[in-house]
């Protein structure tokens, strides 16, 4: 029996915000540690990983674990039919071949069930090693993505380039060349508003903005993203899921040949 | 030239 119940239920809708346009199927491994999700786009260019933790939900319940193949179009079409407020509840049987999302509205009066069919995944797991990045920024997301947006219109690609000045985003195409710098904030009223630079050396790498677009629709998630980058390999882009796990998108850089 | 280069030839499979 699997059971995971969340108060705060429009996690769980912005979670999925912000993997239906990158992953069409996707595996949640549930286990009593959690729920875990990992896949590659269907390019293999880039990598999702999800973590929620199962202190994060208001009842958590996993007696064995269980991978649920779910179609992602189609979990997030469900999910859309929870309001904001609503209380989400996912349950499943072992060995079930279905999965029931339940939505109670904060004060009981409506309750919706929805039940999907699970699928059948073949997903290849791929090893993350721990990394010691060579900049790790964080800057609030909303500016990330606007950033991001604004470059899109200029190239297929964005440089970014991280030195102790601070850090610049940069496309080039036909219409010209566009530069965004972000120097470190001195001081500000609130955390969220902070851009903080932590860099051993000076890197830039070039990345597809399709993709950076993509992940910038979990925007909504939290006030803050972080960029992790060091020469040479994938860049990555990190949203907390409130106080209860993340999203992290891996994007391969472009590379001169 | 500039390519995009694949997350699987970054991280190993398990």
């Amino acid at each position: 029996m699997f059971e995971a119940r969340l108060v705060q239920g429009n996690l769980l809708k912005k979670v999925l915000e912000s993997l239906k346009d990158l992953l069409t199927e996707a595996s949640w491994d549930c286990a009593d540690t959690g729920i875990q999700l990992q896949a590659m786009d269907n390019s293999h260019v880039s990598l999702v990983s999800v973590q929620l933790r199962a202190d994060g939900f208001d009842k958590f319940r996993c007696d064995r674990q269980l991978s649920m193949g779910m179609n992602l179009t189609s979990m997030s079409k469900i999910l859309r039919c929870a309001a904001n407020d609503d209380i989400i509840t996912i349950k499943a049987q072992d060995q079930a071949d279905n999965v029931t999302f339940v939505f109670e509205s904060p004060n009981q009066e409506k309750v919706a069930d929805y039940e999907m069919k699970l699928m059948n995944l073949d997903q290849e797991h791929l090893g993350i090693p721990e990394t010691d990045y060579a900049a790790v920024i964080k800057l609030p997301a909303a500016e990330f993505q606007r950033i991001i947006k604004d470059l899109s219109q200029f190239g297929e690609s964005v440089v970014i380039s991280c030195t102790k000045e601070g850090v610049k985003f940069s496309a080039a195409g036909d219409i010209g060349v566009g530069n965004i710098k972000l120097a470190q904030t001195a001081s500000v009223d609130k955390e969220e508003e902070a851009v903080t630079i932590e860099m051993q050396e000076p890197v830039t790498l070039t990345f597809a903005c399709r993709y950076l677009n993509m992940f910038t629709k979990a925007t909504c998630l939290a006030p803050q993203v972080t960029l992790s980058m060091s020469p040479e390999v994938p860049l990555v882009v990190e949203y907390k899921i409130g106080d209860m796990g993340h999203v992290r998108y891996y994007l391969a850089p472009k590379i001169e040949d | 030239k500039i390519t995009q280069g694949r997350i699987d030839n970054f991280f190993q499979r398990e």
